[in-house]
């Protein structure tokens, strides 16, 4: 619920500094936080460039901010220790952006109950209400799952809860700190008037008959089938997995009959980039011949090509499987454009086709590396307790080769899975060419939240970050250093043998309850998306705005008459025109004079001056001689002294 | 598979509110810095 006041707003891109004292780690999930804000709301940040009010990000003692903005200049908002993670960033800029918790709401007694015998002493103020003329929950129902609601345990004094929910079903539910809920969302969109997300350009599930607003293209041989199953597969869809009768659609491209070369296009309906990098992600079901293929083209569209011009991007490989697979297509468009998805079929007889569910096109960047875990709830319930399992060796962009380790079924000291990247060896020149200790990279470990829409997606996620200068517990080793030299050799399935480098990350990844929610598992299985990402220019100091904004001071000053404002030490002022025998003058330039005028002013000022001391001097002559007058008739006792004569 | 050395970056601690515990805060509702100037 959100604090009722439009002062307490922001403006929609909400300016930011990052203190030199945060970690480089948690400047890294800040800047992925913000990349969800753009995603799914109107919100952006930006870097504080003068602003008279912005938030401070710094790495104080915990994780706390202030609620609203409390337009007070510097606002402070702490992301310490154990705080950089993406849902407790996400959890403290809802506070700072307006929001309370949501349990706080005026009407949560309806929903939850407290149970005041089993809060610790002397904090039962943490379980307040405010009535609707403090705060407002915008109209939305009230949200066991918003992020901003206390779990079952908050400030409890024994193991009983303090929080419990009117309907059991939401009892694990509340204290959920992965995403976004929907209505999280719904409530920050309303309360800033949001009219559409920052970098969301579309999303499609084919459930609706006018598949949203994609077309079939021209200049090929065959369209595009809306179907809710295909021959030779697959049998569903991949949004609902059939478990909704009379819903459940996907395009298909049948490959079963036609020729060789045959095409089918499916162009999205127009679309306008910001910037100038999107992802492209869907999945995908290949049933057909194996020499089939699909390829990811764009349409780009300027004023010397109105009707568009195509421009190839990807070929999607792969043979033919029972099994809807994800890929993601990165794109590098500018301009006005729909992306084409052009199916083909190949030589040789087919009994199947290609088909397509669940596109999202986003202008954020692609997760790098999908692992992909069948039949997981079998794992979390069959793999031993303390038993880690290892995903595949990816090898990064920059060269860098790692993998997660997974405890599906709980650590030796947590219950909940836990989740840890390890730095591994990969290619011996390859490795030999790199810098270790591994400078600043940091390893994502996403478990992905299957919902067709990516903006509804309350995606699992946790980061970390190799610093180059931190060492081996009780040692003189470096923990990033080249897995050869600090890590351990091990022994994959196939027999190959590899090092892996000391493990980071956490025992509390997730609950197995929360594992089981949602979408995180469908069809039976859980996708892991992991990245690795250099975060090294995040290591150096933000810069800071210039003490004296020149550019504003000079804003303030109107010179007239063509004068040119100048900064002279910490003022503005104006720099007038100057002629052969005129010039311009005053604060403002708003005065003119030529030297004409200059010698006239010259001449009679020296008059006036030469009179006026000639006036001065006549009068202190006349004073002094009668003083002396007067003077010389007192000394001679009134008589005149003149010549006497007997 | 052999085991190798693992650390948690976070010390286990699974919610910001025991996170603000640990750390010794008592703030208004957990993590909110309240602002006794503020007005509400």
């Amino acid at each position: 619920n959100s604090l009722i006041g439009d002062q307490y707003l922001w403006p929609t891109t909400v300016p930011y500094y990052f203190e030199d004292d945060l970690d480089i780690n948690a400047k890294g999930v800040i800047m992925k936080a913000f990349e969800q804000y753009r995603l799914k709301t109107c919100i952006d940040y930006k870097p504080w460039s003068g602003e008279k009010n912005y938030i401070s990000v710094f790495k104080g003692s915990g994780c706390f901010s202030s609620v609203g903005n409390q337009r007070k200049g510097k606002q402070t908002l702490s992301i310490g220790a154990g705080c950089d993670r993406i849902a407790t960033i996400e959890h403290e800029f809802l506070h700072a952006l307006g929001f309370w918790h949501e349990q706080s709401r005026a009407d949560r007694d309806d929903y939850v109950t407290i149970m005041w015998d089993r809060i610790q002493a002397g904090r039962e103020h943490n379980f307040n209400k405010y009535d609707d003329t403090t705060s407002s929950s915008l109209n939305v129902p009230y949200d066991y799952g918003s992020m901003m609601h206390y779990s079952k345990t908050a400030f409890q004094n024994g193991t009983e809860p303090t929080i419990v929910t009117k309907i059991p079903a939401f009892s694990d539910v509340i204290g959920q700190r992965m995403e976004f809920s929907d209505s999280d969302l719904l409530k920050l969109n309303r309360l800033y008037n949001c009219t559409r997300p920052t970098t969301f350009l579309d999303t499609c599930d084919f459930e609706l008959e006018n598949i949203c607003g994609m077309i079939q293209g021209q200049g090929d041989n065959t369209d595009w089938e809306r179907v809710t199953k295909a021959t030779g597969g697959p049998d569903t869809d991949y949004s609902n997995m059939g478990r909704c009768t009379g819903t459940g659609y996907f395009m298909h491209f049948s490959t079963v009959s036609g020729s060789e070369g045959h095409t089918a296009l499916l162009e999205s309906r127009l679309l306008y980039p910001n910037r100038n990098y999107q992802c492209l992600q869907f999945f995908y079901y290949h049933s057909g011949n194996p020499n089939d293929k699909l390829e990811i083209w764009v349409r780009e569209y300027d004023e010397a090509s109105p009707s568009g011009t195509l421009r190839m991007i990807e070929t999607i490989t792969g043979l033919p499987e029972t099994l809807w697979q994800l890929h993601h297509v990165s794109l590098n468009v500018s301009t006005k454009f729909r992306v084409v998805f052009k199916g083909t079929k190949g030589a040789g007889s087919s009994t199947g086709g290609l088909s397509l569910d669940d596109v999202n096109l986003s202008e954020t960047t692609c997760p790098e590396h999908v692992w992909r875990i069948k039949n997981f709830k079998s794992i979390m319930e069959n793999t031993p307790r303390g038993t880690a399992i290892y995903s595949p060796r990816f090898r990064s962009k920059y060269g860098y080769t790692f993998q997660m380790g997974l405890y599906p079924n709980g650590t030796e000291t947590s219950e909940d899975m836990g989740a840890y990247a390890s730095l591994t060896s990969g290619d011996d020149v390859i490795d030999g060419d790199l810098t270790w200790p591994c400078p600043w990279m940091q390893i994502t470990m996403m478990l992905m939240d299957q919902n067709a829409d990516i903006r509804k997606r309350m995606s699992n996620q946790r980061s970390v970050t190799s610093d180059p200068n931190q060492k081996v517990e009780g040692s003189t080793m470096f923990s990033w250093d080249n897995p050869r030299k600090v890590g351990m050799e091990v022994t994959d399935g196939d027999g190959t043998k590899y090092f892996r480098g000391p493990g980071f990350g956490t025992s509390v990844y997730l609950t197995q309850a929360r594992a089981l929610s949602r979408e995180f598992i469908k069809g039976g299985d859980a996708i892991f998306l992991l990245s690795m990402e250099d975060i090294s220019h995040l290591v150096s100091s933000q810069p800071l705005p210039p003490t004296t904004p020149t550019d504003d001071l000079c804003a303030l000053i109107k010179c007239e008459n063509d004068g040119v404002c100048v900064m002279d030490g910490v003022k503005a002022a104006c720099r007038c025109v100057v002629g052969d025998d005129w010039s311009y003058y005053g604060d403002r330039c708003q005065f003119k004079s030529s030297i004409q005028e200059g010698v006239v002013t010259a001449v009679v000022s020296t008059v006036v001056v030469f009179v006026v001391m000639l006036v001065v001097i006549v009068v202190i002559v006349v004073c002094l001689k009668k003083k002396y007058k007067k003077k010389m008739n007192d000394m001679g006792g009134g008589t005149t002294t003149q010549n006497n004569y007997a | 598979t052999s085991k190798v050395t693992e650390y948690d970056v976070d010390g286990g601690k699974e919610d910001l509110f025991a996170v603000n515990q640990a750390a010794g805060l008592d703030l208004f509702e957990g993590d909110i810095l309240y602002d006794e100037e503020q007005v509400r």
